[in-house]
Protein backbone atom coordinates (compact mmCIF):
# COMPACT_ATOMS: atom_id res chain seq x y z
CA UNK A 1 0.00 0.00 0.00
CA UNK A 2 3.06 2.52 0.95
CA UNK A 3 4.45 1.73 -2.35
CA UNK A 4 1.45 2.24 -4.39
CA UNK A 5 0.81 5.51 -2.25
CA UNK A 6 4.34 6.48 -2.78
CA UNK A 7 4.22 5.33 -6.70
CA UNK A 8 1.33 7.71 -7.05
CA UNK A 9 2.88 10.64 -5.53
CA UNK A 10 6.16 10.63 -7.38
CA UNK A 11 4.23 9.88 -10.92
CA UNK A 12 1.89 12.77 -10.03
CA UNK A 13 5.19 15.21 -8.94
CA UNK A 14 6.76 13.94 -12.15
CA UNK A 15 3.84 14.79 -14.82
CA UNK A 16 3.79 18.09 -13.14
CA UNK A 17 7.38 18.99 -13.05
CA UNK A 18 6.86 17.84 -16.95
CA UNK A 19 4.12 20.23 -17.59
CA UNK A 20 5.77 23.71 -15.20
CA UNK A 21 9.13 22.74 -18.05
CA UNK A 22 7.38 22.26 -20.89
CA UNK A 23 5.79 25.53 -20.48
CA UNK A 24 8.71 27.06 -19.35
CA UNK A 25 10.26 25.82 -22.62
CA UNK A 26 7.09 26.90 -24.81
CA UNK A 27 7.21 30.67 -23.24
CA UNK A 28 11.16 30.86 -23.69
CA UNK A 29 10.49 30.05 -27.75
CA UNK A 30 7.63 32.50 -27.53
CA UNK A 31 9.84 35.01 -26.45
CA UNK A 32 12.45 34.33 -29.17
CA UNK A 33 9.80 34.00 -31.90
CA UNK A 34 8.62 37.99 -30.18
CA UNK A 35 11.94 38.67 -30.72
CA UNK B 1 47.79 4.39 14.80
CA UNK B 2 46.16 1.90 13.99
CA UNK B 3 48.08 -1.35 14.50
CA UNK B 4 47.49 -0.39 18.26
CA UNK B 5 44.96 -2.46 18.89
CA UNK B 6 45.14 -5.03 16.14
CA UNK B 7 43.80 -8.34 17.58
CA UNK B 8 46.62 -11.28 16.63
CA UNK B 9 43.40 -14.19 16.35
CA UNK B 10 40.20 -13.83 15.20
CA UNK B 11 37.30 -13.93 17.42
CA UNK B 12 35.19 -16.19 16.65
CA UNK B 13 32.08 -15.91 19.09
CA UNK B 14 31.88 -14.49 22.37
CA UNK B 15 32.57 -17.47 24.99
CA UNK B 16 29.51 -18.47 27.34
CA UNK B 17 30.63 -17.11 30.56
CA UNK B 18 30.25 -13.55 28.36
CA UNK B 19 27.35 -13.78 27.26
CA UNK B 20 25.45 -14.37 30.53
CA UNK B 21 26.47 -11.14 31.95
CA UNK B 22 25.49 -7.78 31.97
CA UNK B 23 27.38 -6.56 28.32
CA UNK B 24 28.96 -3.03 30.13
CA UNK B 25 30.54 -6.09 32.74
CA UNK B 26 32.28 -7.97 29.66
CA UNK B 27 33.12 -4.61 27.38
CA UNK B 28 34.41 -1.55 28.18
CA UNK B 29 32.63 1.12 26.03
CA UNK B 30 35.38 3.16 23.97
CA UNK B 31 34.32 5.98 21.54
CA UNK B 32 31.32 6.11 19.34
CA UNK B 33 32.23 5.57 15.87
CA UNK B 34 29.31 6.34 13.72
CA UNK B 35 24.92 6.18 13.83
CA UNK B 36 23.77 3.93 11.29
CA UNK B 37 20.10 2.56 10.30
CA UNK B 38 18.88 2.14 13.42
CA UNK B 39 21.12 2.95 16.35
CA UNK B 40 24.69 3.99 17.26
CA UNK B 41 28.03 2.25 16.85
CA UNK B 42 30.51 2.21 19.10
CA UNK B 43 34.22 1.04 19.57
CA UNK B 44 34.48 -1.51 22.25
CA UNK B 45 37.82 -3.66 24.17
CA UNK B 46 36.46 -7.43 25.36
CA UNK B 47 37.27 -7.56 27.99
CA UNK B 48 37.91 -11.22 28.44
CA UNK B 49 40.73 -11.48 25.67
CA UNK B 50 41.63 -7.49 25.00
CA UNK B 51 40.29 -7.81 21.48
CA UNK B 52 38.46 -4.91 19.79
CA UNK B 53 34.97 -5.37 18.97
CA UNK B 54 32.27 -2.78 17.24
CA UNK B 55 29.13 -2.83 19.18
CA UNK B 56 25.73 -1.33 17.47
CA UNK B 57 23.63 0.04 20.20
CA UNK B 58 19.47 -0.40 18.60
CA UNK B 59 16.72 1.30 20.48
CA UNK B 60 14.29 -1.89 20.59
CA UNK B 61 11.48 0.39 19.10
CA UNK B 62 13.59 0.24 15.90
CA UNK B 63 12.47 -2.04 13.19
CA UNK B 64 13.43 -5.41 15.21
CA UNK B 65 12.39 -7.39 11.90
CA UNK B 66 15.27 -6.02 10.20
CA UNK B 67 17.89 -6.16 13.18
CA UNK B 68 16.80 -9.75 13.53
CA UNK B 69 17.16 -10.42 10.01
CA UNK B 70 20.56 -8.58 9.86
CA UNK B 71 21.93 -10.33 12.40
CA UNK B 72 20.35 -13.87 10.90
CA UNK B 73 22.37 -13.14 7.77
CA UNK B 74 25.93 -12.41 9.16
CA UNK B 75 25.55 -15.49 11.89
CA UNK B 76 25.05 -17.70 8.97
CA UNK B 77 27.88 -16.15 7.02
CA UNK B 78 31.67 -16.90 7.55
CA UNK B 79 34.42 -15.32 5.02
CA UNK B 80 37.15 -13.28 6.18
CA UNK B 81 35.22 -11.05 3.43
CA UNK B 82 31.94 -10.63 5.15
CA UNK B 83 32.00 -8.48 8.77
CA UNK B 84 31.65 -10.97 11.33
CA UNK B 85 29.16 -11.73 13.91
CA UNK B 86 30.00 -12.22 17.34
CA UNK B 87 26.82 -12.14 19.85
CA UNK B 88 24.28 -9.76 21.26
CA UNK B 89 22.81 -8.63 24.74
CA UNK B 90 19.51 -7.09 25.42
CA UNK B 91 20.70 -4.06 28.22
CA UNK B 92 17.42 -1.75 29.09
CA UNK B 93 15.75 -0.68 26.05
CA UNK B 94 19.30 -1.86 23.76
CA UNK B 95 19.76 -4.24 21.78
CA UNK B 96 23.73 -4.48 21.69
CA UNK B 97 25.24 -6.75 18.37
CA UNK B 98 28.98 -6.95 18.91
CA UNK B 99 30.23 -7.37 15.13
CA UNK B 100 33.79 -7.58 13.80
CA UNK B 101 35.58 -4.14 14.35
CA UNK B 102 37.29 -2.67 11.08
CA UNK B 103 39.52 0.31 12.02
CA UNK B 104 39.74 1.76 8.62
CA UNK B 105 35.98 2.41 8.80
CA UNK B 106 34.02 2.62 5.66
CA UNK B 107 35.78 3.59 2.10
CA UNK B 108 33.01 6.29 1.90
CA UNK B 109 34.15 7.45 5.36
CA UNK B 110 37.87 6.97 3.91
CA UNK B 111 36.87 9.35 0.85
CA UNK B 112 35.16 12.20 2.89
CA UNK B 113 38.12 12.09 5.73
CA UNK B 114 40.83 13.12 3.21
CA UNK B 115 38.59 15.16 1.02
CA UNK B 116 39.43 12.98 -2.62
CA UNK B 117 38.71 9.93 -4.42
CA UNK B 118 40.93 6.47 -4.34
CA UNK B 119 43.19 5.64 -7.18
CA UNK B 120 42.59 3.03 -10.28
CA UNK B 121 45.04 0.85 -8.21
CA UNK B 122 43.50 1.14 -4.81
CA UNK B 123 40.12 0.61 -6.42
CA UNK B 124 40.83 -3.18 -7.96
CA UNK B 125 42.00 -4.14 -4.69
CA UNK B 126 39.08 -3.12 -2.69
CA UNK B 127 36.98 -4.23 -5.58
CA UNK B 128 38.86 -7.99 -5.51
CA UNK B 129 37.91 -8.30 -1.86
CA UNK B 130 34.61 -7.16 -2.44
CA UNK B 131 34.06 -9.44 -5.57
CA UNK B 132 35.32 -12.47 -2.55
CA UNK B 133 32.76 -11.21 -0.16
CA UNK B 134 29.42 -10.98 -3.14
CA UNK B 135 31.05 -14.31 -4.38
CA UNK B 136 30.96 -16.12 -0.94
CA UNK B 137 27.34 -14.34 -0.06
CA UNK B 138 25.98 -15.46 -3.60
CA UNK B 139 27.06 -18.85 -3.12
CA UNK B 140 24.99 -18.59 0.15
CA UNK B 141 22.15 -17.73 -1.73
CA UNK B 142 21.91 -14.45 -0.18
CA UNK B 143 21.97 -10.46 -2.23
CA UNK B 144 23.49 -7.99 -0.10
CA UNK B 145 21.14 -4.92 -1.74
CA UNK B 146 22.79 -2.22 -0.33
CA UNK B 147 26.31 -2.38 -1.50
CA UNK B 148 27.91 1.15 -1.87
CA UNK B 149 31.63 2.68 -0.55
CA UNK B 150 29.45 3.58 2.37
CA UNK B 151 28.87 -0.25 3.35
CA UNK B 152 32.27 -1.70 1.94
CA UNK B 153 34.39 -1.56 5.42
CA UNK B 154 38.05 -2.14 5.60
CA UNK B 155 40.33 -3.04 8.49
CA UNK B 156 43.57 -2.00 9.32
CA UNK B 157 45.45 -4.21 6.94
CA UNK B 158 43.29 -3.00 4.20
CA UNK B 159 41.19 -6.08 3.73
CA UNK B 160 37.40 -4.93 2.82
CA UNK B 161 34.12 -6.68 4.07
CA UNK B 162 30.58 -6.67 3.86
CA UNK B 163 28.76 -4.67 6.05
CA UNK B 164 25.20 -3.82 7.01
CA UNK B 165 23.08 -6.56 5.96
CA UNK B 166 19.97 -4.56 6.99
CA UNK B 167 17.97 -4.74 3.73
CA UNK B 168 20.22 -8.34 2.88
CA UNK B 169 17.92 -10.75 1.38
CA UNK B 170 17.60 -14.30 1.39
CA UNK B 171 17.25 -16.16 -2.14
CA UNK B 172 15.13 -19.48 -1.64
CA UNK B 173 14.38 -22.42 -4.40
CA UNK B 174 11.10 -21.48 -4.53
CA UNK B 175 11.73 -17.59 -4.61
CA UNK B 176 14.45 -17.27 -7.04
CA UNK B 177 13.54 -14.24 -7.83
CA UNK B 178 12.42 -11.28 -5.05
CA UNK B 179 10.63 -7.95 -5.68
CA UNK B 180 11.02 -5.66 -2.81
CA UNK B 181 12.32 -2.39 -3.98
CA UNK B 182 15.35 -1.84 -1.90
CA UNK B 183 18.57 -0.08 -1.61
CA UNK B 184 19.40 3.05 -2.20
CA UNK B 185 18.19 5.09 -5.58
CA UNK B 186 21.77 5.79 -6.78
CA UNK B 187 23.38 1.98 -6.64
CA UNK B 188 19.64 0.56 -7.34
CA UNK B 189 19.78 -1.99 -10.39
CA UNK B 190 17.29 -1.21 -13.63
CA UNK B 191 15.59 -4.45 -12.64
CA UNK B 192 15.05 -3.84 -9.07
CA UNK B 193 13.51 -0.27 -9.93
CA UNK B 194 11.36 -1.63 -12.11
CA UNK B 195 10.04 -4.60 -9.53
CA UNK B 196 10.49 -7.28 -12.22
CA UNK B 197 12.22 -9.60 -9.67
CA UNK B 198 15.62 -9.96 -9.47
CA UNK B 199 18.55 -11.97 -8.26
CA UNK B 200 22.04 -11.64 -6.91
CA UNK B 201 23.49 -9.58 -9.93
CA UNK B 202 21.13 -6.75 -8.91
CA UNK B 203 24.58 -6.51 -6.53
CA UNK B 204 26.73 -6.66 -9.13
CA UNK B 205 25.24 -3.45 -10.97
CA UNK B 206 25.62 -2.10 -7.28
CA UNK B 207 29.41 -2.50 -7.54
CA UNK B 208 29.46 -1.11 -11.05
CA UNK B 209 28.11 2.24 -9.26
CA UNK B 210 30.01 2.01 -6.86
CA UNK B 211 33.71 1.71 -8.61
CA UNK B 212 32.56 5.51 -10.20
CA UNK B 213 31.63 6.73 -6.56
CA UNK B 214 35.08 5.30 -5.39
CA UNK B 215 36.64 6.92 -8.99
CA UNK B 216 34.59 10.56 -9.01
CA UNK B 217 33.37 10.51 -5.66
CA UNK B 218 29.83 10.35 -5.84
CA UNK B 219 27.69 7.65 -8.25
CA UNK B 220 25.89 8.59 -11.22
CA UNK B 221 23.21 11.08 -10.94
CA UNK B 222 24.08 11.94 -7.71
CA UNK B 223 23.46 15.63 -8.23
CA UNK B 224 19.80 15.35 -9.00
CA UNK B 225 16.42 14.19 -6.78
CA UNK B 226 16.82 10.52 -5.74
CA UNK B 227 13.18 10.11 -7.13
CA UNK B 228 14.12 11.52 -10.17
CA UNK B 229 17.26 9.16 -10.70
CA UNK B 230 14.77 5.97 -9.95
CA UNK B 231 13.43 7.20 -13.21
CA UNK B 232 16.13 7.70 -15.52
CA UNK B 233 18.00 4.74 -14.16
CA UNK B 234 15.50 2.08 -16.34
CA UNK B 235 15.32 4.49 -19.13
CA UNK B 236 18.46 5.62 -20.03
CA UNK B 237 21.73 3.65 -20.92
CA UNK B 238 24.13 2.64 -18.89
CA UNK B 239 26.03 5.67 -16.60
CA UNK B 240 29.41 5.76 -17.55
CA UNK B 241 32.84 7.74 -16.18
CA UNK B 242 32.55 11.91 -16.67
CA UNK B 243 35.78 11.91 -17.87
CA UNK B 244 36.65 8.11 -19.42
CA UNK B 245 40.04 9.62 -20.22
CA UNK B 246 41.28 9.83 -17.02
CA UNK B 247 40.52 5.54 -16.45
CA UNK B 248 42.25 2.78 -18.13
CA UNK B 249 40.18 0.50 -21.05
CA UNK B 250 40.54 -2.59 -19.02
CA UNK B 251 38.96 -0.61 -15.64
CA UNK B 252 36.04 0.79 -18.14
CA UNK B 253 35.51 -2.61 -19.42
CA UNK B 254 34.89 -3.94 -15.94
CA UNK B 255 33.03 -1.09 -15.19
CA UNK B 256 30.86 -1.87 -18.14
CA UNK B 257 30.53 -5.35 -17.69
CA UNK B 258 28.80 -4.86 -13.91
CA UNK B 259 26.70 -1.90 -15.59
CA UNK B 260 24.74 -4.11 -18.09
CA UNK B 261 21.20 -3.48 -17.89
CA UNK B 262 19.85 -6.70 -18.93
CA UNK B 263 20.60 -8.71 -15.70
CA UNK B 264 20.40 -11.71 -17.97
CA UNK B 265 24.02 -10.85 -19.59
CA UNK B 266 25.43 -9.30 -16.41
CA UNK B 267 28.46 -11.19 -15.08
CA UNK B 268 28.52 -12.79 -11.89
CA UNK B 269 30.82 -12.30 -8.93
CA UNK B 270 32.51 -15.19 -9.94
CA UNK B 271 33.61 -14.14 -13.42
CA UNK B 272 34.49 -10.78 -12.25
CA UNK B 273 37.02 -12.09 -10.36
CA UNK B 274 38.61 -13.30 -13.68
CA UNK B 275 38.65 -10.09 -15.16
CA UNK B 276 41.99 -8.94 -16.03
CA UNK B 277 41.71 -5.47 -14.05
CA UNK B 278 40.63 -7.87 -11.20
CA UNK B 279 43.40 -10.24 -11.61
CA UNK B 280 46.19 -7.11 -11.79
CA UNK B 281 44.66 -5.89 -8.50
CA UNK B 282 47.59 -5.49 -6.21
CA UNK B 283 47.67 -6.75 -2.34
CA UNK B 284 45.94 -5.31 0.68
CA UNK B 285 49.53 -3.84 1.67
CA UNK B 286 48.76 -1.18 -1.03
CA UNK B 287 45.63 0.12 0.99
CA UNK B 288 48.19 1.34 4.05
CA UNK B 289 49.20 4.61 3.29
CA UNK B 290 45.67 5.40 2.28
CA UNK B 291 44.10 4.17 5.48
CA UNK B 292 47.11 5.73 7.72
CA UNK B 293 46.19 8.84 6.74
CA UNK B 294 42.70 8.71 6.84
CA UNK B 295 42.85 7.93 10.18
CA UNK B 296 45.71 10.31 10.73
CA UNK B 297 42.75 12.80 9.70
CA UNK B 298 40.33 10.98 12.17
CA UNK B 299 42.49 11.27 14.86
CA UNK B 300 43.26 14.87 13.99
CA UNK B 301 39.88 15.73 14.08
CA UNK B 302 38.75 14.00 16.83
CA UNK B 303 41.52 15.57 19.11
CA UNK B 304 40.52 19.33 17.78
CA UNK B 305 37.27 18.29 19.03
CA UNK B 306 37.76 17.03 22.23
CA UNK B 307 39.83 20.45 22.44
CA UNK B 308 37.10 22.73 21.67
CA UNK B 309 34.92 20.75 23.88
CA UNK B 310 37.07 21.04 26.67
CA UNK B 311 37.84 24.74 26.34
CA UNK B 312 33.48 25.36 26.11
CA UNK B 313 33.36 23.18 28.88
CA UNK B 314 35.94 25.75 30.57
CA UNK B 315 33.87 28.32 29.59
CA UNK B 316 30.31 27.44 30.85
CA UNK B 317 32.33 26.48 33.99
CA UNK B 318 33.52 29.89 34.56
CA UNK B 319 30.08 31.14 33.22
CA UNK B 320 27.21 29.61 35.60
CA UNK B 321 27.70 26.87 38.60
CA UNK B 322 24.37 24.99 36.95
CA UNK B 323 25.09 25.00 33.19
CA UNK B 324 28.94 23.68 34.62
CA UNK B 325 27.50 20.89 36.23
CA UNK B 326 25.23 19.68 33.14
CA UNK B 327 28.13 19.53 30.99
CA UNK B 328 30.14 17.98 33.08
CA UNK B 329 27.51 15.16 34.11
CA UNK B 330 27.33 14.49 30.54
CA UNK B 331 31.15 14.33 30.11
CA UNK B 332 31.32 11.91 33.03
CA UNK B 333 29.30 9.34 31.25
CA UNK B 334 29.95 9.88 27.69
CA UNK B 335 33.25 11.63 27.42
CA UNK B 336 34.28 9.98 24.33
CA UNK B 337 30.98 9.32 22.89
CA UNK B 338 30.40 13.38 23.05
CA UNK B 339 33.77 14.01 20.76
CA UNK B 340 32.99 11.44 18.83
CA UNK B 341 29.93 12.70 17.70
CA UNK B 342 31.23 16.13 17.30
CA UNK B 343 33.47 14.54 14.54
CA UNK B 344 30.73 12.66 12.89
CA UNK B 345 29.64 16.08 12.55
CA UNK B 346 32.16 17.67 11.48
CA UNK B 347 31.99 15.71 8.46
CA UNK B 348 29.03 16.12 7.14
CA UNK B 349 30.18 17.42 3.61
CA UNK B 350 27.86 15.70 1.49
CA UNK B 351 25.90 17.53 -0.61
CA UNK B 352 23.04 14.81 -2.11
CA UNK B 353 19.79 14.21 -0.34
CA UNK B 354 18.26 11.35 1.41
CA UNK B 355 15.81 9.34 -0.02
CA UNK B 356 13.39 9.71 2.77
CA UNK B 357 14.57 12.90 3.88
CA UNK B 358 13.55 12.13 7.80
CA UNK B 359 14.33 8.86 7.38
CA UNK B 360 17.44 6.83 9.34
CA UNK B 361 17.91 4.49 7.04
CA UNK B 362 21.55 5.39 6.09
CA UNK B 363 24.53 3.35 5.79
CA UNK B 364 26.19 2.45 8.92
CA UNK B 365 28.42 -0.71 10.64
CA UNK B 366 31.21 -1.19 12.36
CA UNK B 367 33.32 2.01 11.97
CA UNK B 368 31.45 3.61 9.74
CA UNK B 369 30.38 6.92 9.45
CA UNK B 370 27.09 8.64 8.67
CA UNK B 371 26.43 9.03 5.26
CA UNK B 372 24.64 11.69 3.14
CA UNK B 373 23.30 9.58 1.31
CA UNK B 374 20.51 7.01 2.24
CA UNK B 375 19.21 3.45 1.90
CA UNK B 376 15.78 3.27 0.59
CA UNK B 377 13.32 0.70 1.78
CA UNK B 378 9.88 0.43 0.43
CA UNK B 379 8.11 -2.75 0.88
CA UNK B 380 9.16 -4.67 4.00
CA UNK B 381 9.64 -8.24 3.98
CA UNK B 382 6.62 -9.25 5.62
CA UNK B 383 4.22 -7.07 2.95
CA UNK B 384 6.01 -9.64 0.36
CA UNK B 385 5.15 -12.67 2.80
CA UNK B 386 2.09 -11.03 2.54
CA UNK B 387 2.14 -10.75 -1.24
CA UNK B 388 2.61 -14.72 -1.40
CA UNK B 389 -0.47 -15.26 0.25
CA UNK B 390 -3.45 -12.75 0.48
CA UNK B 391 -2.29 -10.12 -0.99
CA UNK B 392 -5.49 -9.16 -3.53
CA UNK B 393 -7.00 -7.67 -0.32
CA UNK B 394 -4.30 -4.70 -0.94
CA UNK B 395 -5.57 -3.46 -3.85
CA UNK B 396 -9.38 -2.98 -2.59
CA UNK B 397 -8.73 -0.75 0.19
CA UNK B 398 -5.94 1.05 -2.14
CA UNK B 399 -6.97 4.81 -1.82
CA UNK B 400 -3.81 6.56 -3.06
CA UNK B 401 -3.20 9.91 -1.01
CA UNK B 402 -3.84 13.07 -3.86
CA UNK B 403 -0.71 15.17 -3.95
CA UNK B 404 -0.92 18.46 -2.02
CA UNK B 405 -0.85 20.52 -5.76
CA UNK B 406 -3.40 19.01 -7.42
CA UNK B 407 -5.59 19.98 -4.28
CA UNK B 408 -4.26 23.62 -4.93
CA UNK B 409 -5.18 23.74 -8.59
CA UNK B 410 -8.62 22.14 -7.29
CA UNK B 411 -8.76 24.91 -5.24
CA UNK B 412 -7.93 27.44 -7.52
CA UNK B 413 -10.03 26.16 -9.78
CA UNK B 414 -12.62 26.63 -7.35
CA UNK B 415 -12.16 30.04 -6.99
CA UNK B 416 -12.06 31.03 -10.60
CA UNK B 417 -15.46 29.33 -10.58
CA UNK B 418 -17.08 30.93 -7.86
CA UNK B 419 -16.00 34.30 -9.31
CA UNK B 420 -18.01 33.55 -12.33
CA UNK B 421 -15.08 32.84 -14.64
CA UNK B 422 -15.42 29.42 -15.40
CA UNK B 423 -18.17 27.30 -16.24
CA UNK B 424 -16.57 23.74 -16.60
CA UNK B 425 -16.43 22.54 -13.26
CA UNK B 426 -18.15 19.23 -14.85
CA UNK B 427 -15.25 18.72 -16.36
CA UNK B 428 -12.55 18.97 -13.40
CA UNK B 429 -11.37 15.17 -12.99
CA UNK B 430 -8.85 15.18 -10.25
CA UNK B 431 -5.66 13.64 -10.13
CA UNK B 432 -5.54 13.69 -14.35
CA UNK B 433 -3.53 15.38 -16.47
CA UNK B 434 -6.14 18.00 -17.46
CA UNK B 435 -5.51 19.85 -14.00
CA UNK B 436 -2.16 20.82 -14.98
CA UNK B 437 -3.38 22.96 -17.84
CA UNK B 438 -3.60 25.64 -15.26
CA UNK B 439 0.11 26.18 -15.45
CA UNK B 440 -0.04 28.18 -18.72
CA UNK B 441 -1.70 30.73 -16.34
CA UNK B 442 1.13 31.48 -14.85
CA UNK B 443 4.10 33.99 -14.85
CA UNK B 444 7.66 32.62 -15.79
CA UNK B 445 8.73 34.03 -12.55
CA UNK B 446 6.27 31.75 -10.78
CA UNK B 447 6.55 28.42 -13.01
CA UNK B 448 10.29 28.85 -11.74
CA UNK B 449 9.06 29.35 -8.11
CA UNK B 450 6.95 26.35 -8.47
CA UNK B 451 9.67 24.23 -9.76
CA UNK B 452 11.73 24.99 -7.24
CA UNK B 453 9.46 24.11 -4.42
CA UNK B 454 8.53 21.20 -6.66
CA UNK B 455 11.05 18.79 -4.44
CA UNK B 456 10.83 19.90 -0.98
CA UNK B 457 6.90 19.47 -1.68
CA UNK B 458 7.39 15.45 -2.66
CA UNK B 459 9.36 14.81 0.36
CA UNK B 460 7.16 16.10 2.48
CA UNK B 461 4.02 14.87 1.50
CA UNK B 462 6.68 10.61 1.09
CA UNK B 463 7.39 11.68 4.88
CA UNK B 464 3.57 12.04 5.68
CA UNK B 465 2.62 9.05 4.05
CA UNK B 466 5.58 7.06 5.70
CA UNK B 467 4.34 8.59 9.38
CA UNK B 468 0.79 7.32 8.72
CA UNK B 469 2.76 4.01 8.17
CA UNK B 470 5.00 3.84 10.69
CA UNK B 471 1.78 4.98 13.05
CA UNK B 472 -0.36 1.83 11.36
CA UNK B 473 3.20 -0.82 12.25
CA UNK B 474 3.39 0.91 15.66
CA UNK B 475 0.94 -1.50 17.50
CA UNK B 476 2.60 -4.67 16.17
CA UNK B 477 6.08 -3.10 17.31
CA UNK B 478 5.43 -3.32 20.45
CA UNK B 479 3.66 -6.25 20.81
CA UNK B 480 6.91 -7.96 19.32
CA UNK B 481 8.56 -5.36 21.97
CA UNK B 482 6.86 -6.83 25.17
CA UNK B 483 7.75 -10.65 23.72
CA UNK B 484 10.98 -9.45 23.27
CA UNK B 485 11.48 -8.61 26.61
CA UNK B 486 11.01 -11.67 27.84
CA UNK B 487 13.76 -12.76 25.82
CA UNK B 488 17.42 -14.11 27.43
CA UNK B 489 20.82 -12.48 25.59
CA UNK B 490 21.47 -15.18 22.30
Amino acid sequence: LFMKELEHIVKSYEAYRQALLSEVEARKQRQQWYA
Amino acid sequence: VQMRNHPRRQLKKLSEDSLTKQPEEVFDVLEKLGEGSYGCVFKAHYKETGEIVAIKQVPVESDLQEIIKEISIMQQCNSPHVVRYYGSYFKNSDLWIVMEYCGAGSVSDIIRLRNKTITEEEIATILQSTLKGLEYLHFMRKIHRDIKAGNILLNSEGQAKLADFGVAGQLTDTMAKRNTVIGTPFWMAPEVIQEIGYNCVADIWSLGITSIEMSEGKPPYADIHPMRAIFMIPTNPPPTFRNPDLWSPSFQDFVSQCLVKNPENRAAATQLLQHPFIRAAKPNSILRALITDAMEIKLKRQEEAEQREQEDEDNSDEDEVDQGTMVRAGTGDLGTVRAAGSLVGSLGGGTARTMIAHDDDDDDDTGTMRSQLGTMVINSDDEEEEEAGTMKRRDETMQPAKPSFLEYFEQKEKEANSQGGGTNADNRRPANEGDLEVVSSWSVEELRLRLASLDPQMEQEIEEIRQRYQTKRQPILDAIEAKKRRQQNF
